[in-house]
């Protein structure tokens, strides 16, 4: 079923985005 | 975008009443936002600037929402480390006066930024992957677009 590849892939996206935020490194140096 | 910041503002749970586009013009909620998220900056001294009964002067709203908007970019500058460059930045005689829906929904665009970079992030994060797909996609899409205009 295309719309259900499309939710998945979405879902996908979405949380990769996410995660990808949740490992990155912020701050002022110092 | 507006509506989505809304929904996502709400999640805060801060004590101010946060229904309506209406009850945000007052930047009381927004403050109260920005406290939660980084309660050593955001301090009471600070938050103490942002007068809590301003009813429908729309001066003092937008006296605090300058404050508001002011906090988060320092914020950004001084504790996340990077520079909102090229941003158009809200209006908030727009928002303090008219309710604006748009500049206010860049106003909360700017503090979904400070939520997702700040040390508890990952509670505001993880808050977001539990909204339903839709909020989720919009709000990938204001941060996407924040992080477009940042430099270190």
């Amino acid at each position: 079923d295309p719309n259900m590849k499309a939710g998945a892939a979405n879902e996908g996206v979405l949380a990769n985005f996410f995660n990808s935020l949740l490992s990155k490194k912020t701050g002022a140096p110092g | 975008l507006e509506s989505c910041a809304m929904r996502h503002i709400q999640t805060f749970g801060v004590e101010a009443p946060c229904k309506t586009v209406e009850d945000l013009t007052s930047g009381i909620v927004m403050a109260q936002a920005l406290q939660k998220i980084d309660l050593v900056y955001f301090n009471d001294a600070w938050i103490s600037r942002v007068k809590p009964e301003v009813g429908d002067n729309w001066r003092l709203k937008i006296s605090n929402l300058k404050k508001v908007l002011k906090g988060a970019l320092d914020y950004n500058q001084e504790i996340l480390g990077q520079h909102i460059d090229d941003f158009t930045l809200p209006d908030v005689n727009l928002i303090g006066e008219h309710s604006d829906a748009a500049e206010l929904g860049r106003m909360l665009q700017l503090i979904l930024g400070c939520a997702v970079n700040c040390e508890q992030k990952q509670e505001y994060i993880q808050t977001i992957m539990m909204m339903e797909e839709s909020v989720q996609h919009v709000v990938m899409t204001a941060i996407q677009e924040l992080m477009s205009k940042e430099t270190p």
